[in-house]
């Protein structure tokens, strides 16, 4: 049975950092 | 069952095995919020971010596609992903929400509910490193 880590079943969302 | 298109990753089928950070294995349509928040806490390069939808349009592509636009994190950064109707998102203290809930139950047999503008799903980016 596969086991899949959590981060895979949330989006990456990475905004462009100004600072 | 229904075969799942390609598009959509295996994991979001329900029973999938998903392994928390700290080992623990749980089902996809088992999984909190703190599970996602003590995961990210126990990692030392992922942050939870809050990421609120501030819209949510059809795509031009495919009537199968939407256009889903965030606002990210303390900088309300604007991101804006373009998903399968089905592809869930987990927002925050309320579970698995699609923009076509319908589908998601119909293809994946994951309990979800209606993605709305105002939702504010986790998402991830990563920690400052130094």
């Amino acid at each position: 049975v596969p086991v899949f880590p959590w981060h895979s079943l949330v989006p990456f969302l990475a905004p462009t950092q100004s600072d | 069952s229904a075969a799942v298109p390609p598009s959509l990753p295996p994991y979001f089928i329900k029973g999938s095995i998903i392994q928390l950070a700290d080992g623990e294995l749980k089902r996809v349509e088992d999984l909190k919020t703190e599970d996602f928040i003590q995961s990210a806490e126990i990692s030392s390069e992922l942050k939870i971010d809050s990421s609120t939808v501030e819209r949510i349009e059809g795509s031009h592509t495919s009537p199968n596609v939407a256009v889903v636009q965030f606002s990210v994190g303390e900088h309300r950064a604007q991101v804006s992903v373009e998903v399968m109707v089905e592809y869930p998102f987990f927002v925050f203290g309320q579970g698995w929400s699609s923009c076509c809930p319908d589908r998601t139950t119909q293809l994946l047999e994951l309990p979800c509910t209606k993605l709305s503008v105002g939702d504010v799903c986790i998402s991830l980016t990563l920690k400052n490193l130094r």
